[in-house]
Formats: structure tokens, C-alpha cells, sequence
């Protein structure tokens, strides 16, 4: 049973390409054929994990207007059994260009058919934004992944972002749900944070992960190496992490 | 002569909301007439000046729609010389509502029609996205400060802001200047940072503000306090640099 997994929230930089690509690395490191889809004009996801943009034969756009298939636009990373749907810039263009298309919300999802044959698990990195790259993604999953920082802004925006998936679970995919909410980029000794911490736990209790992603410098180094955390500093705080997660999304 | 600048980077979480904030309070601390205008659906600015967002009659939603002018929405805030045009998740409606309105594009400079009678500065806080909204603050300011961390993926983004403007500046905006590069969240002690500082100033030379912000626990506070860090913390580090970057804008 392949499992989709969005890993989604609108606010910026709270951590969402960086769990995708380790948790997606930590999957296809226990064994799982794994494909990680990059849905962000940015193409963070791309650049992290190695891949040259502009060498790209397809990309996840060929796949999103329905001109190609994911067989086509897939590529091989440097950890095996992970492949990734790669992004660039002409992503952005989508949005216009689906704009008047019946059934725009669904285009990934239909771009997705038949990935069950080949991969156990589907990671999906989603853009800083509540648009139609962003619904595609929600519409396409099984459950979603919020990752949030442990800041005053990330506790607003958590209650915009179970405001999106209830309007997506009604219009578009019934199915959609709550996989976990992830604390990320931790600082123990910072009082905001713990407060945070408390505050979410509170109203989210087992909806919240155990494990805490810490902020350390290997893995804000390790994109520019194009690896993972997990192969990057296998031995460090922020790899331990990601196994942790790893394990705690294999268990569920 | 007023001035209106766009607080720009399509990268989530860089420091855009924190810097249009303490940059507009700087400024009306300073003397000068400032309206800050929040076009992130998020209203994490309007949040960050503890303005109440069910309370709100008028808001940027509609002054873009073209239904109420910036006169009927702006409110004060707690800093003396400051207003603000604040955002509700409406806004995100209007991407949608815009889709088919000719000159589309256009709808915030035409909502901001005569605001130089009443202002000597405009802020406009912009959302991690590449989308009308964006597209909609670049063609209504006269210049752009980027705000960027010093991480890996941050260095890729600057190539796509700079793609951005160039593209806003063909068809829109002719006179879209950049006004600086800001770097955020610095740690001094990381090389990663050092690095990346160095790399962007080789590349960008004097369009790189000298201040350089620091990351530190008053920043992330402030908002939730309802407070810019210069009112909040107003002899720390934070509100120091955010004096200088103001003094910095003030004297170009
Ligand atoms: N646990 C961590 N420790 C240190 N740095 C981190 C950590 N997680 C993410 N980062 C860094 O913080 C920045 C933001 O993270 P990332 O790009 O993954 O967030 P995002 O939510 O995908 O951003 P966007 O909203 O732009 O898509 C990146 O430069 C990343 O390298
Ligand atoms: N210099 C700083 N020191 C510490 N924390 C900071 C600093 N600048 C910003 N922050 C915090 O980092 C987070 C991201 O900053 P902010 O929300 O201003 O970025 P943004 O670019 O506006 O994000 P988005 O892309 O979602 O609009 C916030 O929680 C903010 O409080
Ligand atoms: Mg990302
Ligand atoms: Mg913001």
C-alpha cells in the first residue's frame, strides 16, 4: 500500500524541503523505494539533493500540464531506492497556465497514476504558498506532514493551515489527513521555544511528533554538498533526528 | 518625494515580515510619515504590530480589489507616525478573483493612487511566493530590498529574485531599482555564514546594506508582544541594527 505524504505548510522557511528530502533519504535508507517530488519553483528539493537543473530532460511541470509521465521525468539520486521528480523555474509558469483548465486542483494527482507499481512511499515538497501548485500537492496526498518552527508567527499560521486542509478534505480529496505536526529547528534553551513546544502538544497532543528536529549547522550545511544530513554527517544530532522520524512514520 | 519599497524574496522565512516592521517603525521613529502595507495572506505583520484581525474593517484585500482606497483601510498602530494596511486571509481570494482582470497586475499601484500626499515612505511586505500578489507589490514600488539568511539555498534564490525583477522591470515597472541586499539572521560564529556573506558581497558589492542583522531571542519575541524589536527590546542588538539599516535607507 503506497503511501502519499505532503509535506506542507504556507508559512516560509520553517523546514519543509529539508524534512522532505531526509525523511524521504531515511525511507529509502530502511529499504522503501521512495519518491520524492519537488513541487516548488524554487527547486530546493532539486538543488539539495545534487541534481543539475539545467541538464533536466523533464520535470515535474511536463508532468503537472500532463505532457509527460513520472516515468519520464523521474531521475536517480546518490541514495538508493530514492528517486526525485525534479523542479525548475518553469514551475511557476503552471499556475498561469492551468488557470482556466477544469479539474486544474487535480493535475498532479492524475500526473501521480499508477506510481503504486513502483514506489512504497511518495514525499511531496510543497511551496511557501496557499495556491494552486500547494492545493495539487493536498489534493494528490494521502496525509500531510506540517513541519513548523518554534516561533510566535508558526502558531497563527498553524491554524491557517488546518483552515487549508479542511476546505481541500471537502472540495477535493476526503481522504486527506493529519499524518503529524513536526517541531523543527529546536532550541532546548530558548523559553520561546519551549513554550511553543508546550502550546502545540497541548492542543495537538499525539498529533504532534515525538521527535524534535534541533537546529545544527551540518544540516544547514549538507545542501550545499547536495546530500542528505542523513549521508552528510550520518554520526550527527540532525541525522539522529531524521532516523528518529524515520522510524516514527514507519510505525504508524 | 515619497518613497515606496518593496520587501521582496520569494524564499520562505528569510526575514521579510521582521524587516518591513522594524524598517517602517525605524523610519517613523526617526520623523517620517510611514504607511506599511501588508500583501501576505499570512498577516503576519499585521499580527507582529498586534493589530486584532477580527476587528478589522477595511483591508488590503480590498483596496487591491479596487472597492475601498487605502484611506478607508489603513489604522493606526502603537508607534506614533506609523499606519498600517493590514491583511486578512481574504487576500489569498484575490489571486483567484484577479485571474481574468485585465491589468491585474496593476491593482495595488492603483489602490495606492495619491498616497504621497500623506506619506513620506511606503513599506510593502510581500509573501514567500512568486505569484500575482508578488507581481502586484514589485509593479507598485520604486525599489526592493531583498532580506536574505546566509544559508546555501539562499544563494540560489538571489538568481531567481534577480530573474524576477528583471522580468517586472520589462513589463511593469521600468523604474523597479534595487535598493539593497540585506543579510538576516546572522551568526557570526558559523563559517557557513562567513561564506556566504563573503560570497555575496564579492557578487553584489555596494547594493549589500553594511549592517548586517543578528539572529537573536528579542527578534523572535517581539511579535508575539504585538511590538516592532525597536519599541520591544529598544536597547538590544536587534533594535541596534535595525537603527542602523534605518539610518542606512535614509541616507541614499
Ligand atoms: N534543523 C535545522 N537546523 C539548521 N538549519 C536548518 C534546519 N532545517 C532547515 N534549516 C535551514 O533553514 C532554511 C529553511 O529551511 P527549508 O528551506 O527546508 O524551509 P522551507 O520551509 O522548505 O522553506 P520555503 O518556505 O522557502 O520552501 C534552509 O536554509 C535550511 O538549510
Ligand atoms: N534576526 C532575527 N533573529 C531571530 N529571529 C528572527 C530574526 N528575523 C526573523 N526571525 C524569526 O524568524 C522567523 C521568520 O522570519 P519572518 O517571518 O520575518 O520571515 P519572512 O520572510 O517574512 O517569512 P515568510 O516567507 O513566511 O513571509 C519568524 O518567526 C521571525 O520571528
Ligand atoms: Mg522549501
Ligand atoms: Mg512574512
Amino acid at each position: 500500500m503506497t503511501r502519499t505524504l505532503a509535506i506542507f505548510n504556507q508559512k516560509g522557511g520553517v523546514g519543509k524541503t529539508t524534512t522532505a528530502i531526509n525523511l524521504a533519504a531515511g525511507l529509502a535508507l530502511a529499504g522503501k523505494r521512495t519518491l520524492l517530488v519537488d513541487v516548488d519553483p524554487q527547486g530546493n528539493a532539486t538543488t539539495g539533493l545534487g541534481a543539475g537543473k539545467s541538464t533536466l530532460e523533464f520535470t515535474t511541470y511536463d508532468v503537472l500540464m500532463g505532457e509527460r509521465s513520472w516515468r519520464d521525468a523521474m531521475i536517480s539520486t546518490g541514495v538508493s531506492r530514492l528517486h526525485l521528480l525534479p523542479a525548475t523555474l518553469d514551475l511557476a509558469g503552471a499556475v498561469v497556465e492551468l488557470a482556466d483548465v477544469p479539474g486544474r486542483e487535480l493535475c498532479l494527482r492524475n500526473g501521480l497514476r499508477e506510481v503504486e507499481a513502483a514506489f512504497d512511499y511518495v514525499i511531496i515538497d510543497t511551496p511557501p504558498s496557499l495556491g494552486l501548485l500547494s492545493i495539487n500537492c493536498l489534493a494528490a496526498a494521502d496525509c500531510t506532514i506540517i513541519p513548523m518552527q518554534c516561533e510566535f508567527y508558526a502558531l497563527e499560521g498553524l491554524a491557517q493551515v488546518e483552515h487549508t486542509l479542511r476546505l481541500v478534505r471537502r472540495q477535493l480529496n476526503q481522504n486527506l489527513s493529519l499524518f503529524g505536526i513536526l517541531l523543527t529547528m529546536v532550541d532546548a534553551r530558548s523559553r520561546l521555544c519551549r513554550d511553543v513546544i508546550d502550546a502545540v502538544r497541548t492542543q495537538y497532543r499525539e498529533r504532534v511528533f515525538d521527535t524534535l528536529i534541533p537546529r545544527t549547522v551540518r544540516i544547514a550545511e549538507a545542501p550545499s554538498y547536495g546530500e542528505p544530513v542523513l549521508t552528510y554527517d550520518k554520526r550527527g544530532k540532525g541525522a539522529g533526528a531524521y532516523q528518529a522520524l524515520t522510524q516514527e512514520v514507519l510505525a504508524r
